[in-house]
């Protein structure tokens, strides 16, 4: 695993994530369902804990967007870059973004939302991309069973490393 | 006469597609500005465990279209 330069991380163990707007891909309850669980792939293993606000600021706001969307940087049709995430910090840190030109999905067709979603929280979380294969946060996506997904070792430890044990582990 | 060879392994098409593709998720550093272009595929390989050659073979090719996150590999 690795952490981004400067070693970001949340300085808090509550944080608030808001889902800002959807896509048309999925119904919303699958989108909203898909996220919980992306996000408690994290809380499982550590200390932290996310609640979700529907209004004002949140740590992690969470959209989906094509092409130019405000933050420079472009998103590019469909294929290739799918999302992307911001590192902890004020403002856009945290922050999620998903490619609108991808056609999401909570299945093995097209591109699977909560495995993605799962790596972009590793960054959203202070996690940079690893070189290991088979690892969450390795860069490149590849399908697995969202229902039998567990955090991977490499993974774990890199998000340990950073909060610390969940008390209850 | 001999005809005149010059050896172009890649298109410009090709080069373009590299260049845009290591610029954004193996971007150049002030410490790493001098890394040819040769380099800056190698560490690309490195990174994927692919062949390291330097070269923009069929292996590397193929990773460069797979899908993936949009934020860099390597960091400063």
């Amino acid at each position: 695993y690795q952490t981004f330069p400067g070693t970001p991380r949340w300085k808090k163990t509550h944080l608030t994530y808001k889902i800002v707007n959807y896509t048309p891909d999925l119904p919303r309850r699958k989108v909203d369902d898909a996220i919980r669980k992306a996000l408690m792939l994290w809380s499982d293993v550590t200390p932290l804990n996310f609640q979700r606000v529907q209004r004002g600021r949140a740590d992690i706001e969470i959209g989906f967007a094509r092409r130019e969307h405000g933050d420079g940087y472009p998103f590019d049709g469909r294929g290739n870059t799918l999302a992307h995430a911001f590192a902890p910090g004020e403002g856009i840190g945290g922050d999620v973004h998903f490619d609108e030109d991808e056609k999401w999905s909570e299945f093995n067709q097209e591109v699977n939302l909560f495995l993605v979603a799962a790596h972009e929280f590793g960054h959203s979380l202070g996690l940079a991309h690893s070189n290991v294969r088979g690892a969450l946060m390795y860069p490149i996506y590849s399908y697995q069973n969202p229902t039998t997904f567990r955090l991977p070792e490499d993974d774990r430890r890199g998000i340990q490393k950073l909060y610390g044990l969940d008390e209850c582990v | 006469f001999p005809v005149h060879m010059k050896l172009e392994p890649w298109s410009n098409v090709d080069l373009e597609k590299v260049k845009v593709y290591l610029d954004k998720f193996f971007p150049l550093f002030p410490k790493t500005k001098s890394l040819t272009l040769e380099d800056r595929i190698k560490e690309m390989q490195r990174f994927f465990h692919l062949t390291v050659t330097g070269t923009l073979n069929t292996e590397t090719e193929e990773t460069m279209k797979l899908p993936r996150c949009g934020i860099p590999d390597i960091a400063e």
